[in-house]
């Protein structure tokens, strides 16, 4: 869902 | 999303609740850092550029607007309210914050993880957060006693990074790709720094006295 998304943190 | 992730996430949530509640319910802001919020605002502000370009998750965009909008109102309740900014401890309030951006802009500029303008403001976002809570610290430790909203409100930020901690070594070990030094290093960073309150906090709990920061 969240691959090669940098920054999925908050 | 893990459930250490996610116990951080609602404890940073909780931490900004309490603030809030703090201010409206006693309409009072004393004991509280406007630099530090000052710092926070800026902090979601620089971290979340991305808020209207990329979309990862409901809950993700929600809680960054939540964030925002949470510590966009505790400055403006704390410069412009009426009642509340004349609670405001201008005077004990003296950390030059200014410095701290400056710093970690200039570190910024040489660590990160791409040379793009998004991706040096996140990690300006990031270093400045680990320093964001040093003018609370400061203001606690001169105004020494601590009323206890202003206490639970720095615990659970410490509580929130803690568990952010747990969140990385637990996706170290899960996911094979996973570099996030700049977060894990300046997250480690941010938690020591909460480690001395934590100390004097937890002794304030056991001897069930007030919290006293030594001078």
């Amino acid at each position: 869902l969240l691959s090669g998304k940098q920054h999925d943190e908050l | 999303m893990n459930i250490f992730r996610f116990a951080g996430d609602m404890f940073h949530l909780i931490s900004i609740l309490v603030l809030l509640l703090k201010i409206y319910a006693t309409k009072s802001c004393s004991g509280i850092s406007l630099k530090t919020q000052e710092l926070y605002a800026l902090v979601f502000v620089t971290r979340y550029l991305d808020l209207f370009t990329d979309f990862i998750s409901v809950y993700n965009t929600v809680m960054k607007l939540v964030f925002i909008g949470s510590t966009a109102a505790i400055v403006w309740c704390m410069q412009w309210h009426p009642v509340v900014k004349r609670s405001y401890d201008r005077e004990l309030d003296t950390f030059r914050h200014y410095f701290l951006v400056g710093a970690c802009f200039v570190l910024a500029l040489f660590l990160h993880e791409n040379f793009t303008f998004q991706e040096i403001f996140w990690a300006f976002s990031i270093y400045l957060e680990a320093v964001a809570i040093l003018p609370q610290l400061v203001l606690l430790q001169r105004s020494g006693n601590v009323d206890n909203l202003t206490g639970q409100y720095v615990f659970f930020l410490g509580a929130y990074r803690a568990f952010y901690i747990l969140n990385w070594i637990y996706r170290y070990f899960m996911e094979q790709r996973f570099s996030r030094w700049i977060s894990c290093i300046s997250g480690l960073v941010q938690t020591a720094l909460y480690a001395d309150f934590f100390y004097y906090y937890f002794l304030s709990w056991k001897n069930n006295a007030k919290l006293h920061l030594p001078a």
